[in-house]
């Protein structure tokens, strides 16, 4: 019984922990987005 | 530097794609185990006594109460055994986006 | 110490981590309704942004695209927070089962040593 609901437990810790990994990475994309925009912008490429 | 700029964004995608599925792949796996672990449908639900096999399971959501009396009755007769349901599934349900799938 | 008296203050011991483990999933599930609440609000700032990127060009700034991408910013630090909170609960959740599963190892294998229970 206990085996079995820690197995559960670190699955569960696991998955929050990747959901933080997501968010960062998500706020790591939204920076570097912003970033090629204003270069983009800076160097007249459009597309 | 954009074209420098652009190829770390691509990895960026590229790695947050990893983690999208990683996420859905734990996601996946933790009913998978609820399924296993609260339906009482493993193979270690063995007291051990010769001709006994008892199913047991999902005592870390229906409490440890009369775990040691529950044990030397049969499976058919076990005051504990309450079934199992959607509900019964605390840790997919710990997540938003399971419920928001289910709904 | 013998394997009923092991058995019995184990039971004992783990009495509350139904409540216990009842309790921080329901506050990880409420924390990330939260979450998903606060990342709806975002991503329709983000739409935005790329709405007027779509209908003017690439050149062309959205005129308030500071003061979004600021807001933007913003509600994913808040989101950040919230999640590191969920992870630490999580954690939290995990090293209650396995402080419990530990000491019942553990006694198990002293049980073991002292021939009360077979191997």
């Amino acid at each position: 019984e206990l085996e079995h609901a820690k197995d559960m437990a670190l699955l569960v810790a696991r998955r929050e922990k990747v959901t933080l990994d997501l968010l960062e990475q998500n706020m790591r994309i939204f920076d570097q987005r912003s970033n090629v925009k204003r270069l983009k912008r800076s160097l007249g490429i459009r597309g | 530097e954009y074209e420098k700029l652009k190829s770390e964004l691509k990895k960026s995608l590229a790695t947050r794609n990893k983690l999208e599925d990683e996420f859905e792949r734990l996601e996946q796996e933790i009913y998978e185990k609820e399924t296993e672990y609260f339906s009482g449908n493993n193979a270690t639900s063995n007291t051990g006594i010769a001709g006994n096999r008892f199913s047991y399971g999902g005592n870390i959501i229906k409490g440890f109460d009369g775990f040691n009396k529950s044990h030397h009755h049969s499976a058919g007769h076990d005051s504990h055994n309450r079934g199992f349901n959607n509900d019964d599934r605390i840790f997919s349900l710990s997540s938003a986006i399971f419920v928001k799938q289910q709904q | 110490m013998d394997p009923s008296s092991v058995l019995d203050q184990t039971i004992q011991d783990v009495s509350n981590l139904q409540a216990e483990f009842t309790h921080i999933l329901g506050e990880i599930r409420a924390s990330d309704t939260q979450l998903l609440d606060q990342r709806k609000k975002y991503m329709q700032k983000d739409s935005q942004i790329h709405k007027f990127i779509r209908q003017h060009g690439s050149l062309q700034e959205h005129p308030k695209e500071q003061e979004l991408s600021e807001k933007i910013r913003e509600k994913m630090s808040a989101c950040k927070n919230l999640q590191e909170q969920k992870c630490t609960m999580a954690n939290t959740a995990l090293y209650l089962v396995a402080k419990h599963l530990s000491r019942l190892e553990k006694n198990i294998g002293l049980l073991e040593e002292d021939g009360l229970l077979a191997p």
